[in-house]
């Protein structure tokens, strides 16, 4: 591997080792390469340059360019980890890590805090959930009057904002997400368990000699 | 009728935060 993946790494700037992307993630080096399988799909689908943009991100989430979403923003803002305003396949790996069935608990659970305090002020505030409740009425074509949304924001803080702040901070969101697990749901996706079974062309592709599984 | 759902129950039903889409080819 001395000249491990040279021609990938030109094509695909930040593109990582898979074998040290896996020891470093629940995923096996198999299921990097499935990943990356996906990745090269996202990333070449609007402009082909190894990396994925938000319009990309959008196109694959929606499978159309249509209005911009809060929430796809917020994710993919989340996915940029170096703030470059693209996803890189390191990036996408260790992102998605967080949504593995193995992952641990916590990890989504600061992943669910991050994704809901949109300014990054450290609390959820009030005034944010009621952005996102707008914003996700809009997406669904759902009516509902400034009032009922405002009772809905009274029962939620009511329930999570412990110390009655008007703010939601990590530890009340650790309370509240494990009286409410639901919540966690979004945050697992048991399709990375079946991925190279989805993305099975990883084999013809693979970077590394033997394929530790 | 009463909403019995908390805001974040009903924020976790956004399609843009449904990435299992990412899977569908």
């Amino acid at each position: 591997m001395g000249c491990f993946n040279s021609k990938v790494r030109k094509q695909f700037p930040g593109h990582e080792n898979p074998v040290i992307l896996a020891s470093q993630t629940a995923f096996s080096v198999s299921e990097v390469e499935a990943l990356f399988e996906l990745f090269k799909s996202i990333s070449s689908s609007v402009i082909d340059d190894g990396l994925i943009s938000k319009e990309e991100f959008q196109l694959a989430l929606f499978k159309n360019r249509k209005k911009e979403n809060l929430f796809a923003n917020r994710i993919f803002d989340l996915f940029d980890v170096k703030r470059k305003g693209v996803i890189d396949f390191g990036d996408f790996v260790r992102s998605l890590n967080v949504f593995h069935p193995n992952a641990p608990f916590e990890d989504k659970i600061e992943f669910s805090f991050r994704l809901y305090d949109m300014d990054s002020t450290g609390f959820i505030e009030r005034q944010e959930v009621k952005q996102m409740l707008i914003a996700l009425l809009c997406e669904s074509e759902m009516r509902l009057a400034d009032e009922t949304i405002e009772i809905i924001l009274d029962k939620t803080f009511l329930d999570a904002d412990v110390n009655q702040d008007g703010k939601i901070d990590k530890a009340e969101w650790l309370n509240f997400v494990s009286r409410n697990p639901s919540l966690m749901k979004i945050m697992t996706l048991t399709y990375l368990r079946d991925i190279t079974t989805t993305f099975p062309s990883f084999v013809f592709n693979s970077e590394v000699e033997e394929i530790a599984t | 009728r009463p909403v019995t759902m908390n805001a974040f129950e009903l924020i976790s039903h956004s399609q843009g935060l449904n990435l299992s889409n990412l899977f569908d080819k």
